[in-house]
């Protein structure tokens, strides 16, 4: 574990809970995706298959453990709670699950180290995850007006994809034989997607003004 | 996992 990976994980962990306080504080979920979250909570179950037959770590079960609750009960707020589901705006939030889904499975099926289920599974997620952004930065555009904490969360998750690009780097010229192509371009796309995010997120905070994205 | 691996990253 080196100092990018921990940070890494720690902003993601901090988006998760930044948004988890949101919908729980304020009871609302004005601005997010679900459509994302859902993308999330798949990426995360397909994922971690491997709790049922790896054992890495307690830090690493306890991150996986947190991930996947914290990801599912977003989702099942959204969906479920009495209150914040109807702060949901369905008709904003559009995007299709299968137009991501589907390619990054077809896609898992024909790139991937090993053809077995586990792996097949666990390459799935990484390009899931790497365009399962889409639908939010779609709704951020819509909407173009952003709440403080919804921009945060965007910010917190990029920070996160930035930090585990310096993770690849650190481990590849400290550990022998790390080379994965497969994580690194899926990573590097999904960070490349916060790019124009990240653009007008730090002109308003340069220029001290609420966030705001060109229609 | 064994060193080298990226499947113990999160």
């Amino acid at each position: 574990m080196n100092i990018f990976r921990l940070a890494g994980d720690m902003t993601h962990l901090a988006s998760v809970l930044v948004l988890l306080l949101k919908i729980h504080t304020i009871k609302s979920c004005a601005g997010i995706s679900l459509k994302t979250q859902e993308l999330y909570a798949l990426v995360f179950a397909t994922r971690y298959l491997d709790l049922f037959t790896d054992y890495i770590s307690l830090y690493n079960t306890l991150m996986k453990l947190i991930f996947l609750v914290s990801s599912f009960s977003i989702v099942w707020y959204i969906r479920h709670h009495k209150i914040v589901r109807r702060s949901y705006d369905k008709d904003q939030d559009t995007f299709r699950h299968y137009f991501l889904v589907l390619p990054c499975f077809l896609l898992a099926l024909v790139i991937n180290e090993k053809f077995t289920v586990k792996e097949i599974m666990w390459t799935f997620s990484l390009y899931l995850e790497a365009v399962a952004i889409l639908p939010q930065l779609v709704l951020l555009q819509r909407t173009r007006n952003i709440d403080n904490l919804t921009g945060q969360y965007v910010f917190l998750l990029g920070a996160y994809r930035s930090l585990y690009i310096l993770n690849w780097i650190y481990r590849y010229f400290t550990e022998p034989h790390y080379v994965h192509w497969i994580t690194w371009i899926s990573g590097l796309v999904q960070t490349l997607l916060y790019a124009d995010f990240f653009y007008y997120y730090f002109q308003s905070w340069k220029n001290n003004v609420k966030l705001e994205l060109p229609a | 996992t064994q060193k080298g691996s990226s499947h113990d990253e999160l």
